[in-house]
């Protein structure tokens, strides 16, 4: 099963 | 005030219809570093990052740091009346709720302007950090269009595999699979046409097509992509625009559970 990450995963919000 | 001059407007309907299926509203933020977006789709997968600099408008003058919310198929949709061929100057001014597009035809026998409303948006800018990828791929635009648009017809998501052999595009489907290979190519008789393969450490990631098909929407602004991937990082998909800056998308790959 693939689950799609989020970029909120990798990301900061500025 | 803002007044922007772009002699090639055909270049800005060209970044209007490669981002608005991804994203329905963004804020153009206009500074001394040029004409920028940075936007992320409803399912927060992609980002898409424009830069277009100041050197490549015939005119660009913004007073102070500007930021326009636009519905970008509402911007599309004005931006379709202008011919490719057209000047197009974008005007706002101070405190507005409105930008003026303004069309000339580049005999100057023909001078449209449409004005649009803007819209209030709330959008926090993700900060990217700096990046040491595995591997940096360089291929033809069109090539990499049409690898994601043949493997959609096979399966949902697309493996990008980098080793020594070279850039590995696999799928599957309830049909069967496709794996398409390309290989490090610089002979070639002009350098656009050039598959470079620039490798760390082989790197496999896996990401949805519909994202990979969305972005190529950005080939007619670049003869090149560049890919750069690496292991359990979102993948950074740029299209240089000549002598102007890039539009770049940042894509989150799906991982096995």
């Amino acid at each position: 099963l693939q689950t799609q990450l989020r970029l909120e995963a990798f990301y900061t919000f500025n | 005030m803002l007044e922007l001059r772009l002699v090639q407007g055909g270049l800005l309907k060209k970044v209007l219809e490669s981002i608005k299926d991804l994203v329905n509203d963004a804020n153009f933020d206009c500074s001394a570093t040029g004409f920028s977006l940075q936007a992320m789709d409803s399912s927060q997968v992609a980002v898409v990052a424009l830069l277009l600099r100041p050197e490549g408008f015939e005119r660009y003058w913004c007073d102070r740091n500007i930021s326009m919310g636009m519905n970008l198929n509402n911007m599309a949709k004005m931006l379709k009346c202008a011919g490719n061929d057209d000047i197009i100057t974008l005007k706002a001014e101070d405190g507005s709720d409105t930008v003026t597009f303004m069309f000339e035809s580049p005999t100057q026998d023909k001078i449209a302007d449409f004005e649009m409303k803007l819209m209030d948006i709330n959008s926090e800018r993700l900060g990217f950090p700096e990046a040491d990828y595995h591997a940096i791929v360089r291929m033809p635009s069109s090539e990499f269009a049409r690898i994601c648009k043949d493997l959609s017809s096979i399966g949902n998501t697309v493996v990008i595999s980098v080793t020594k052999e070279g850039v590995r595009f696999s799928t599957r489907g309830d049909i069967g699979t496709a794996n398409v290979v390309c290989r490090q190519n610089t002979a070639v008789d002009k350098p656009e046409e050039a598959t470079i393969i620039e490798m760390n450490e082989p790197v496999s990631l896996t990401f949805g097509l519909r994202y990979m098909n969305s972005l190529t929407k950005a080939t007619p602004l670049s003869n090149t992509v560049t890919l750069s991937l690496s292991s359990g990082l979102p993948a950074v998909v740029e299209y240089r625009i000549a002598e102007m800056g890039y539009i770049r998308f940042y894509l989150a790959p799906k991982i096995e559970e």
